[in-house]
């Protein structure tokens, strides 16, 4: 059976793409197979794993129509494979307004390929549109990144609200794998403070394992590579080995 | 004359509430009025200036019609008046797609108080979507906010096309006023490598001044309060001052 998670939130630069990534790569090299699709017009986990996007997007599958396995390409890591994305995507926000079943296009595609997969990793866009209703119409559970910063508390009663909506109206399956703390800095009072409110306010969905601000996470994007690749001993790496062992457990 | 800037990245979380609000600040401390507009559903620029969201915001100038000083709300700061936005205008987007003139909603909108303000400020969401396309369409100016990080750079060409398909077809004197490096860490080489990179495409486009990573701008939004208001004294301040000293030195 596949596994489809969601990895989302609205606000922006929060650990989205790093957390899909790195998620999805650690996943993978347990010998799972694990698909990646890049939701994001932007293309960062396409340009994370090293992947160009002149062939097939996921643009061509949503609007267009072609056959999901022609969009499907390899990456450097065994038993990741990727669905890629370019700036074309940012089109299909509108494109997608005055189609039928609008929210539910993704669901369909991923169809084709359930059971070839034991995850699906979807990367989102810091928005809460279309391709983001889509991604949430098509997905088991949603990680949900959360950075220690204010404005990154802010947004949390919306997201909330538009997953509320999607699981009345859309996917009643739909739930929240776990709360993931991205660019935590120990000698931070504002990291400390974030975390205890995030603590305090989703209890036990909130992983143990957090992600602290590492630059070699930034450098990684720069080669192409997830951080297991690019400097495996690295504390970014530890942690999202960790965050991924500690996923694992609640899942087998 | 006034003066409209949008503050524009559609990647998320370079910085782009952040420097508008403080620019918009420092404007407004050298008795210049200053008009800020919250076109982000995120409503962070709201959240910034300590500036409720339950009275008339954006979304009921775009959508309801409704007349602009109705949602002109005031700040702490004297000359420096806001129009908030919250969560309804994460359905514009959808909701403008059908609406006659849809690109030229804001422009219209802030044809009604040309000459009461110097400066009007427009804090983007991070995405390339009718709300950008009408902060893009209603301004003179671009601030481009760009993070020391890789993924920052990425997404560069994106951005310049649509700005480039605004001058075309929406709006001929677009012009980019600069270009600004956000969460600057001199000790790290990304940092560096980055602000070389950026020299080197948009060459005196970038402004001399650098904003540092400095946490007291993160903690600032926690109190409602822009930096000039939270820490006078801190590296943040110091920079954005800095900052809008080089924009007047342009301007006037
Ligand atoms: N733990 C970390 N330590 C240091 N840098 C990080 C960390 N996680 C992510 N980054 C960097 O911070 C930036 C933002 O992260 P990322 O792009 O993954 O966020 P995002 O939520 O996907 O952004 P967007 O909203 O634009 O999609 C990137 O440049 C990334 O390399
Ligand atoms: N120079 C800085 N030093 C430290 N923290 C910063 C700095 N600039 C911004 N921040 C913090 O980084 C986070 C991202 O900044 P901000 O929200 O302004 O970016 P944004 O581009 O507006 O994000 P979005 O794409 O979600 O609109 C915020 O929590 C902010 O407080
Ligand atoms: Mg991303
Ligand atoms: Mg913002």
């Amino acid at each position: 059976k596949t596994k489809t998670i969601s990895v989302l939130n609205q606000k922006g630069g929060v650990g989205k793409t790093t957390s899909a990534v790195n998620i999805a790569s650690f996943l993978a090299i347990t010998e799972t197979p694990v698909l990646i699709i890049d939701m994001d017009p932007q293309g960062n986990a396409s340009t994370g794993l090293g992947v160009g996007n002149q062939k097939l997007t996921i643009y061509d599958l949503l609007i267009n129509n072609k056959n999901i396995n022609s969009a499907i390409q390899k990456t450097e890591i065994d038993f990741l494979e990727i669905i890629p994305s370019n700036s074309q995507l940012a089109g299909a926000e509108i494109e997608l307004v005055s189609m039928f079943t609008r929210e539910t296009i993704l669901r369909q595609i991923i169809q084709n390929v359930v059971g070839k997969y034991k995850y699906i990793i979807i990367d989102c866009p810091p928005s809460l549109g279309l391709l983001t209703i889509n991604a949430l119409t098509a997905s088991d559970s949603i990680i949900i990144p959360i950075q220690c910063e204010y404005y990154a508390l802010d947004g949390l009663s919306q997201l909330l609200n538009t997953i509320r909506l999607v699981q009345k109206n859309l996917n009643s399956n739909l739930t929240i794998e776990g709360i993931l703390i991205t660019m935590f800095d120990s000698r931070l009072n504002l990291s400390q403070q974030v975390l205890k409110e995030v603590k305090d306010y989703f209890g036990d969905k909130v992983y143990k394992t957090l992600i602290n601000r590492n630059v070699k996470l930034g450098e990684a994007p720069s080669h192409g590579k997830p951080i297991i690749l690019y400097d495996a001993s690295s504390t970014g790496s530890q942690n999202y080995m960790n965050l991924v062992s500690e996923i694992l457990q609640y899942n087998d």
